[in-house]
């Protein structure tokens, strides 16, 4: 399983229908400071259940909808999309997806706080999401948001973090990957 | 759970052990329960060897090549930040998730150390889908597609493809 | 000591502007008093101008050229060490120390903004000595003196002289 | 007032008696990972009268002291001196230490965690270390180390500190520029 597109619409700074696309297993992501890079990072935590307003660099949920610029007004809601490719080079399907033909999440978001989750276009719960990625070492057993803050996904200025805790805390990130 | 815990311990110590040496090209590191040095030392035979394993945390010790082994305090930024990453593709090697995204890793490195931090990226990459957002040219070499991130129009983020060149052009924007 | 630290508080907030828009080429910054935003929607009578000095947090806002005026947190790494660096040559503008120490400061900027910020090192080390530590070939330009550490001998730190040409190829070592 | 000279001997990774010059306004220090770039600004707060293991990046006050590599055994004892130069072009003596004609510190301390500071040679105190940078955006009043923990001196990978803070120790930091 792998990630093939990311599309994002009025997620932060990505006000107007935006495509990423990862055709292989190696991108990288550039530009200049404050351009929108972490913001990218922080679209594919969201779209997969992050649901802690400061692991998204905001004080509240509604700061990932696009608060509007020197020209531009706030719009009123955000939209991820997260399509995966988990056809192996034969085609098969592998996994514990296999039941699905196409594989993509999706999650909008309004002022009001309110969140929807989608499954390949059909409505479902955030635990379904959560469910997907149990055991990948992205998705955790113990209820906590979905794998999001696992060590899969190292943000700006926190690969420290893992050594500047205490031991306790090393020990959890331990039993986290057991 | 106590066994289970032991045994990621000890899979992971082994596996910081390899991924320490690739990316500081020697040297070594490990993981220690708290306390076992003073253990050791007093010798108690109370505690049990599978009382050890109970709520202990977890420390990290690591020697750089040609240094003395330290606590990871002692270290220098960079030497810090690889041992890190040494620590989190320990775990992924075990636990492979099938993407891993870093959010400019790079940045405290060397060239040197950058180019053994690629050459296990590279290697991983059979595996596990890297996605990195990076200043470093070198890293970006590394890439196999590039996507650029601009905001010609300030305030708003954009998408444009570039290759190598395009990139290495923005970074000088 | 109220009413020095609304002079000072007055006089950093002047300067800030100055320095923030020297760094990012525009764009605009200012401190608040925790609680101004609300106090004016209050615009509670009982408390006179004079209390609101005393006791009360300071928050900064900033925006960036182009983008709307924020609380830093909304800053991306870059942006955010950008306005950090303004803030502290602001105090030094005002309450200037004969030198100041930088330990690797411009890692997480882009080529554009490590060149305004050379500028602006270069416009204060006219009054202030500036010693600084970078892996930036730009950075390294500003010196007109640079400092080489090596570790020939592992773990054992020593001092070799060298020029710009020197410098930039430790980077590669 | 500007520096002019560090010596080191048997600090961190210093071992061997070593001299820093800092013939000009803009001096850089340049090196790969873990060669000792930090530890000279760590020499620098020292010897200004830096209390705080934690700040030098240790545990306890005598990390500071060469602990020995794989080749060099550990040393009793850390000395840091630093020259500084403050005649004007003139060549006339100005500031508050016009009354020295060559003003240098020194610091010197062993494993008993005791400390032995100098003025021009002559034994001191810590507090008179501390007095001579009063009032220069190094020194703070109220009675804390000498500026070493200032708005002068930004540690590796602290830049962003100054506005993690929270709102009070950013009032806090204004203060002490007062
Ligand atoms: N809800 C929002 N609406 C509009 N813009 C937003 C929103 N949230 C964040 N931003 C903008 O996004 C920008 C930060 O983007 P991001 O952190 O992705 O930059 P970056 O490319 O990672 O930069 P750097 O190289 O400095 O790390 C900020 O300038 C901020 O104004
Ligand atoms: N008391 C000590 N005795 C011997 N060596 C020490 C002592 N304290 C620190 N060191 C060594 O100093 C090194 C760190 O040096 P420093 O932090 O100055 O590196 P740096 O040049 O700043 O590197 P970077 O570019 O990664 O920030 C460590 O590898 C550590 O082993
Ligand atoms: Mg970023
Ligand atoms: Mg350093």
């Amino acid at each position: 399983m792998r990630l093939a597109t990311l599309r994002l619409a009025g997620f932060k700074s990505f006000v107007d229908p935006t495509e990423l696309h990862f055709p292989c297993e190696l991108v990288g992501i550039v530009g200049p400071n404050g351009c929108g890079k972490s913001n990218t990072l922080d679209a594919l935590r969201w779209v997969m259940g992050e649901s802690s307003a400061k692991h998204l660099r905001g004080q509240s949920l509604d700061d990932v909808i696009f608060a509007g610029s020197g020209q531009r007004k706030p719009v009123a809601q955000a939209s991820v999309e997260l399509v995966f490719e988990h056809h192996d080079e034969s085609g098969a399907l592998q996994g514990p997806w296999a039941r699905f033909r196409d594989l993509s999440i999706r999650r909008v978001s309004t002022r009001d706080g309110q969140s929807k989750y989608f499954l390949n276009g059909t409505r479902c719960r955030r635990k379904d999401i959560a469910d997907l990625f149990l055991g990948t070492g992205l998705g955790r057993g113990h209820g906590s948001t979905s794998g999001t803050r696992s060590y899969a996904i190292i943000e700006q200025g926190q690969i420290n973090r893992l050594l500047d805790a205490r031991p306790e805390e090393l020990r959890a990130t331990l039993e986290e990957a057991a | 759970t106590r066994a289970r815990f032991r045994e990621t311990f000890e899979a992971v110590n082994a596996k910081l052990g390899e991924t320490f040496q690739q990316l500081f090209g020697g040297g070594e590191a490990r993981l220690e329960l708290q306390g076992d040095a003073q253990l050791a030392e007093q010798d108690d035979p109370t505690q049990t060897k599978q009382d050890r394993w109970l709520d202990r945390g977890v420390v990290l010790l690591a020697r750089p090549p040609g240094k003395k082994i330290s606590h990871i305090h002692l270290l220098s930024g960079g030497e810090k930040s690889l041992t890190a990453i040494a620590l989190v593709f320990a775990i992924f090697q075990l636990n492979p998730a099938p993407f891993c995204l870093l959010d400019e890793v790079d940045a405290p490195l060397d060239e040197a150390n950058v180019g053994r931090f690629c050459a296990m990226v590279q290697a991983m990459s059979a595996r596990v889908q890297f996605i990195f957002i990076t200043h470093n040219k070198t890293t970006m070499e590394l890439a196999r597609h590039l996507i650029g991130v601009t905001m010609r129009e300030a305030g708003v983020s954009r998408i444009v493809e570039v290759d190598l060149d395009a990139a290495v052009k923005m970074l000088d924007e």
